[in-house]
């Protein structure tokens, strides 16, 4: 029934997380687990995540990347378990640190093959690694428009590219 | 399946009527701030996701209209098309191609002041009818797979009851 | 009395305010205006932004780089009218496209001779403007350490960095 | 004025003694995700800011003490010291240097279950002669001039009272 099923689901989704959050943050550990482990559907779930060479803390103090990373980590392991043939990601990485966003670049890519990803990004670490690229601009009348781009259009989109574009 | 092309008509900075075709895999979507990145996932979530404009940014549906721009009159409707290769038949629907449209009108004579309609495939269908081929096919925006600007770390800071809940709509 | 006081207060940090968006924004307009102008005391304060080439709209509806660059120059409107010794700044730059950030940078080192500043920021664009750099790492114990940095060191923050680690 | 050293003792991650010498002007803080540099602003804080620990990412006070890393033992207290050049008197005292500095020790017995004490030049300083000086020379926290990562937009989504209020604190 209702409880066995959501139990399922949570354990299912607890083993992705726990690989893939391995792998986001190079060798820290985090799982998923419930407030009340008898009754799924008495407490809440809870999400843990400690970063490589740290003692567990509780989520409020992790740093604003890590709190991302756990995220998309989680996020992640809802699409191992059950995927959705779309995403829509807007700005995931923008408490992310170079590397950080880098990897999940590569991640995003390598998901790509099982589901869309529409992914908004200002960093060229994270465009990259798509298949495909917009630009999105609007030419001083208020009105947007939509071109194609090849990557190397923005291969210095924190600098000199942008005006270009714009 | 996946979406093959977005349509946007008068959807917010998308003055008259644009065309966005997508690929398969990743596409990335770049560009200046203020320039309309946003817009486009709002303009995904208005078909798929909750009826409200509080999501999109607007304090109500018809603050949705193009505005008109610097000197123009502002829209008094606009229309978005979602555009699905249905040839896995993810949709419960028999056809290689799914069209998912929502329609808003200005209509001063409602108690809201607009109309709003949900189109498949060009025949009116209620926002019920459309939750239930979402869902089955796992489109609905409500699992997490669309993730608004700034909002990446709700997961992090949202209470346990409601984390359990983004899994309860996978069970 | 009270209301004078607050009256003019406002008019000058509007003031400020005006000057600093239309610059921040190449040529957006905003202004600072009273819910209630005949009472400073009734209402609240208003802020508005209406970027260059754009019809004036709700601020919900700006962008997040939008929203940014309105509070910043507010917060430098602030200084202009009374300036503090110091101002710490955590990631402000987080929403901001590389042209923003930039210009930002620049307005960070122009407004420094008068204050104090202490910018964490994750981008180069902003940290090239810096008289000083420090970096702060830890080495996997857990323990946080300060060391002094040159702009040569993270000149490739998004690119040579990468490299090596990856 | 301006700071010229920041002493951190076992606050956050700042294990065992830490000192960071300031000059004026604009001073940029870099290194990866999660290494500290939040922290430092939040040490600032903690002296110059509201006493809760709320606006440090800590449930409570004692979250703040230095957690022994990996293996180690947690700190049983913390302590920070914002040492500022003085020589334009802009703090009411007649110092060339004045240094703040807050110490918070674990302490079973207390109600709270540590205590919070003040200093100024090394002297016991109650909350409230802090405040005074340092609202005086325009170092109080509550004016904008501190911004905590993520808080940026605030001012943007504030109500319209509450940035009333930021501007009365100038009046
Ligand atoms: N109904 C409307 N008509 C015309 N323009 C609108 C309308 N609604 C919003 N806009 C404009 O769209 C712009 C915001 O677009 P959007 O949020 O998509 O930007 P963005 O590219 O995501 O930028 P950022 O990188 O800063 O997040 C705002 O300037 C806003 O004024
Ligand atoms: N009391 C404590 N003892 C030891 N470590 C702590 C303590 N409190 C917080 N931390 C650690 O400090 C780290 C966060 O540091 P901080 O927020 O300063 O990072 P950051 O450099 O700002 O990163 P980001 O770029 O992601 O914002 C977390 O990993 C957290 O576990
Ligand atoms: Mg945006
Ligand atoms: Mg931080």
């Amino acid at each position: 029934k209702k409880r066995v099923r959501l139990s399922e689901v949570i354990q299912g989704v607890d083993q992705g997380y726990r690989t893939i959050y391995a792998e986001l943050s190079a060798g820290g550990e985090g799982e998923l687990e419930m407030e009340d482990p008898s009754d799924p559907l008495k407490g809440g779930l809870l999400i843990r995540a400690r970063p490589l060479g740290k003692k567990a803390a509780r989520l409020e103090q992790l740093s604003g990347g890590e709190k991302s990373l756990a995220s998309l980590a989680f996020i992640f392991a809802l699409q191992r378990y059950d995927p959705s043939p779309l995403y829509v990601l807007d700005e995931v990485d923008m408490s992310l640190d170079g590397i950080n966003a880098e990897n999940i670049g590569r991640m995003l890519r390598r998901n790509s093959t099982k589901a869309q990803f529409i992914v908004i990004s200002l960093r060229k670490v994270t465009l990259k690694w798509a298949e495909h690229l917009f630009g999105v601009t609007m030419r001083g009348d208020g009105m947007s428009r939509v071109v194609g781009l090849r990557l190397d259009d923005i291969v210095d989109v924190d600098e000199r590219e942008l005006a270009k574009v714009a | 399946m996946y979406l093959k092309k977005l349509r946007l008509h008068n959807f917010k900075s998308f003055a008259g009527t644009t065309e966005v075709p997508f690929s398969t895999g990743f596409t990335g979507v770049a560009g200046p701030n203020g320039m309309g990145k946003s817009n486009i996932s709002d303009s995904i979530l208005f078909v798929l996701g909750p009826p409200s404009s509080k999501a999109l940014r607007a304090d109500r549906l018809t603050r949705l209209f193009f505005d008109g721009g610097k000197t123009g009159k502002p829209a008094t409707e606009c229309e978005v098309s979602l555009i699905f290769d249905n040839t896995d038949r993810a949709l419960a629907i028999d056809m290689d191609e799914v069209e998912f449209t929502r329609y808003v009108k200005l209509a001063p004579g409602n108690p809201d002041g607009y109309y709003s309609y949900f189109y498949v495939n060009g025949r009116r269908s209620t926002q019920g009818e459309m939750d239930a081929l979402l869902s089955k096919a796992r489109l609905s925006a409500d699992g997490y797979n669309i993730v608004q600007q700034g909002e990446i770390n709700r997961i992090i800071v949202m209470s346990p009851l409601e984390r359990r809940g983004l899994l309860e709509r996978l069970a």
